[in-house]
């Protein structure tokens, strides 16, 4: 509830067309990889918060508010078998109806599944808190 | 080996409003 928190690399984003599906992120993984490999510019060192309100993304160095998703707009998160190290999530544009796909690198594989595990309980949480609401 | 880990958020695009 109060929120895990976790140290990875922002790889980048990508638009995509549907809101979940393994093809689709697999495919919007490799695109911001290859994107990113192409870049010479070095990864930002981000700081991922995640709780049943959504993911909090600050900068580790400044500490400066990168972006606040709440999990309404999130639809999906994944870390995908071949970019092992990777977690990624799926959610609509804070300014309108697309569908981003934002891309994470993190140290190990463990540290990539452990977030993807973390954002798949928030979801849960979240629908017991939300039907509590109804 | 691993296989691909994934979830969909039952709560995507609900509002506590509904």
């Amino acid at each position: 509830l109060e929120g895990m928190v976790f140290n990875v690399k922002y790889l980048g984003m990508t638009l995509v067309g549907q809101p979940k599906g393994e093809d689709m992120a697999s495919a919007a993984i490799r695109r911001i990889v290859a994107m990113a490999r192409a870049s010479a510019k070095k990864f930002r060192k981000v700081t991922l918060t995640v709780s049943p309100k959504g993911i909090i993304i600050t900068d580790t160095e400044t500490t400066d508010l990168i972006e606040n998703v709440s999990i309404y707009r999130i639809s999906y998160c994944t870390a995908d078998k071949t970019q092992d190290k990777v977690f990624a999530y799926v959610s609509q544009s804070q300014f309108n109806e697309t569908l981003e796909c934002h891309a994470f690198l993190c140290q190990k594989k463990k540290i990539a599944q452990a977030v993807t595990l973390t954002v798949a309980q928030a979801f849960k949480v979240a629908l017991d808190l939300w039907e509590i609401a109804q | 080996n691993t296989n691909t880990i994934h979830f969909d958020n039952p709560v995507y695009q609900k509002t506590t409003e509904d």
